[in-house]
């Protein structure tokens, strides 16, 4: 047993070598150190119940019990170091697998998820989720944006301007994500970096999670009339998720520059040879 | 021709929540892939013109739309290429790229003409046994402008590959 782990000057990623999930997170400019279990999760989807013949579908998400499966509950983990990046591939079965990727001089941890096709051999309906879960205290509250402009906080089982009665413990907590999603315990705040809009939500201290594919055998019966169902083998989705960890006060500098990067990316033109000289003229 | 107006009009359609979240029907959804494509084809030629402007070099500029999955026939086949990066953000960004290669040694040249540090790093492939090759680079990119990179391959035949015949261009 021994600690494997990738760093440059910011960040450390600490990852349990018998498990290969991720373990630890620290900031080492700002001294701040929090265990954060990452992995792979998926909802059994909803076909109708007792309470309600509300299928999970296109529009809606009702998963059939609140505690979702893990996808595996280790991963396989092949590490890639060199001087200008530092990876550890995980594979955690052959339809989901992830890289954590970390940069020098960056101070975010970039994880590349790839997920799919999601099998549904066993039918039973799928909901993909990524969960990230830290010991932090906090308070069943947490934070979403709303079109990458003003972030909003949301509090579990709770509306602000009428009495909750809450029936869907789950789907009712889920909220939209267009670029972060963030929890915090006053003290450090742990923020979530989308590449794209998800659903995301924090059902227990502490914990926060993001759904990022689906993939259903039922339709739901709201005017679609077909179920959420790839054609042929199924969907791969590939998406990135930059996971900040840093106090509470600098939070919101650095996650606003890093989002503003993330949507107005660079973007890459490539040409072979030198070309000719060329005037508008 | 470049056009931008193609698609403009296939995102304006592909902003109804249908598209968005996954609530159409699949014939809808190959419908929306489809305006997306030909949307695309029109404004690469638009990109590729005002580039050309812009550099005051006519190139045949290649867009890799499967670099998430390291697919990019011209890094992947190419001896000797240039990598055009856009910045459109109003400040200077510094940007990680990575390109699909065969494998080999890699000389990157900034746009001063001066060796910037790479890597190749070998990478187990998602999707076959194989091994991937990705060249990995840093890329300076002033606000709002672009950065020209040259990449040469170092085979036997051109060992002596240091003095670049790509000529490098100032960032604009």
């Amino acid at each position: 047993s021994y600690v494997l782990a990738i760093e440059n000057e910011y960040i450390r990623a600490t990852f349990d070598s018998e498990t290969g999930l991720l373990m630890k997170i620290e900031n080492m400019e700002q001294n701040l150190s929090l265990p954060v279990s990452q992995g792979f999760f998926w909802y059994k989807a909803s076909t109708g119940d007792e309470e309600s013949t509300q299928a999970s579908g296109a529009y809606i998400f009702r998963p059939s019990h609140p505690k979702p499966l893990p996808v595996s509950r280790w991963a396989r983990i092949h590490q890639v170091k060199t001087a200008l990046v530092q990876e550890v591939h995980q594979n955690f079965s052959a339809w989901c697998s992830q890289v954590v990727r970390l940069y020098p001089g960056q101070r975010h941890l970039e994880l590349e998820w790839t997920v799919g096709p999601i099998p549904v051999r066993d039918n039973l309906g799928k909901e993909v989720i990524s969960r990230f879960n830290t010991p932090m205290k906090t308070n069943g509250q947490f934070y979403t944006d709303s079109n990458g402009r003003e972030i909003l906080k949301r509090r579990r089982d709770h509306r602000p301007t009428w009495r909750l009665n809450q029936t869907e413990p789950v789907a009712g907590n889920y909220y939209p994500v267009n670029t972060r999603i963030y929890i915090s315990d006053g003290h450090m705040q742990l923020t979530v970096v989308t590449d794209r809009s998800q659903g995301g939500s924090s059902l227990k201290d502490g914990s926060l999670e993001l759904m990022v594919h689906r993939r259903l055998l039922v339709d739901d019966e709201r005017g679609l009339a077909e179920p959420l169902m790839d054609s042929g083998t199924g969907k791969i989705v590939r998406g990135r998720h930059l996971v900040l960890l840093s106090s509470v006060s600098d939070a919101a500098q650095r996650h606003r520059l890093l989002v503003e990067k993330e949507v107005l990316a660079p973007q890459v033109v490539l040409a072979q040879g030198d070309g000719s000289p060329y005037s508008s003229r | 021709t470049g056009d931008s107006a193609p698609l403009k009009e296939a995102m304006a359609v592909l902003q109804h929540h249908d598209a968005i979240t996954g609530t159409a029907r699949q014939n809808v959804v190959n419908d929306y892939a489809r305006q997306l494509a030909a949307g695309w084809r029109p404004c690469e030629v638009l990109v590729s013109n005002a580039l050309a402007q812009l550099s005051f070099y006519k190139q045949n500029f290649s867009f890799c739309h499967e670099l998430n999955i390291s697919i990019c026939p011209v890094s992947q086949n190419s001896e000797q290429f240039q990598v055009t990066v856009y910045n459109p953000l109003g400040r200077k960004v510094h940007q990680m790229v990575r390109l699909p290669v065969s494998e080999g040694i890699f000389f990157v040249k900034d746009p001063n003409g001066k060796t910037v540090p790479s890597n190749v790093v070998i990478l187990p492939s998602s999707y076959s046994k194989k091994y991937l090759c990705e060249l990995v680079f840093s890329a300076s990119v002033p606000a709002l402008g672009f950065s020209i990179y040259s990449v040469v391959k170092v085979t036997v035949h051109n060992s002596q590959a240091q003095s670049l015949q790509a000529s490098p261009r100032r960032p604009r």
